[in-house]
């Protein structure tokens, strides 16, 4: 048996020190602590690099701390679009949804892609029909609402330009 | 958002992306992560890669992607070709962000431009990282 390791991300930006409370940072670190645990113990226990990956991205989109799944920041219309991709270093597949509300993991719906369709990519209504044919789960809107996403929402909402999550500062607009 | 990379006891890569895209985001926009080749890639040969950041520039630098190549082409190992890409490359279009890349020895390697990248590693060998800053 081999090394193996596992590395994940959370997100990059202007990520304000100020702004990151010992309370938010402590509940930040175990979130990361929590997904980078999830694909070690697929990896330990003699899994694959496909199925460790998954099991550590499901992770990070059921916290509501990282913009992806539960807690993804919000479109002009006050809704939410998910995109994910994965890809497999053996065979070069890869399975990729853009643009995709309503589906809890989209990680999990871009893997169903690679290993159940013959495309690479789906996006919007198509992409949720063939989760919804393939049985994912789904969530209503309210799930993958967060106060904090809504707040930084709504100092933006009225410009003409998108914000990269970490770039918008609670006491500053944006733009 | 979010990612990962991982490789596997027999050393096959594989990595994996997922995002909400940007606050406000109209005209149903979508950023690098789903496009395969500019913000997720792997290959066996070379490397894996996840990258989190301005989606737009990632997608412009074909970022994932061209790490295996100077992997691939240049014979560089997966730190120096990330390096490149991330603190050259992409800061030569304004490009701000990061990635998590693996080789197929298990090498780790977490690089970003901006101020912080939430990230964390683990390896067989007992190294464990958590970080924000740099």
């Amino acid at each position: 048996m081999g090394d193996f390791s596992i590395a994940i991300h959370g997100g990059a930006g202007t990520i304000l020190k100020k702004d990151l409370t010992p309370e938010l940072e402590a509940a930040y670190t175990k979130g990361l602590a929590d997904a980078v645990a999830s694909g070690y113990e697929v990896l330990s226990k003699g899994g694959n690099a496909i199925d460790a990956v998954t099991a550590a991205v499901i992770s990070l989109e059921d916290c509501i701390l990282f913009n992806a799944g539960k807690g993804s920041v919000f479109t002009k219309t006050g809704g939410h679009e998910m995109d994910a991709a994965i890809m497999n270093g053996i065979s070069l597949e890869a399975g990729a949804v853009a643009g995709v509300s309503s589906v809890k993991n989209p990680v999990l719906l871009a893997k169903t892609i690679m290993e159940k369709s013959e495309h690479v990519m789906l996006s919007g209504d198509g992409a949720l029909q063939f989760a919804k044919q393939q049985q994912l789960q789904l969530e209503a809107e309210d799930y993958f609402f967060s106060q904090f996403r809504y707040d930084q929402w709504q100092l933006v909402k009225n410009e003409n330009s998108a914000a990269l999550d970490h770039n918008i500062q609670l006491e500053k607009k944006f733009g | 958002t979010v990612g990962a990379v991982a490789c596997d006891a027999n050393g096959n890569l594989a990595a994996a992306t997922s995002t909400g895209g940007m606050t406000n985001k109209n005209f149903n926009r979508i950023g690098d992560t789903p496009v395969i080749g500019s913000g997720t890639y792997a290959n066996n040969q070379t490397c894996a890669i996840s990258c989190t950041g301005h989606g737009e520039l990632f997608l412009r630098a074909v970022a994932a992607y061209d790490v295996s190549c100077l992997m691939e082409y240049k014979g560089m190992n997966l730190q120096q070709a990330m390096e490149i890409v991330t603190l050259d490359k992409l800061v030569k279009i304004n490009g701000e962000g990061g990635m998590i890349g693996v080789d197929g020895n298990a090498n780790t390697a977490m690089i970003f431009n901006s101020e912080g990248m939430y990230r964390a590693m683990q390896h067989s060998r007992g190294e464990k990282q958590i970080a924000i800053y740099k």
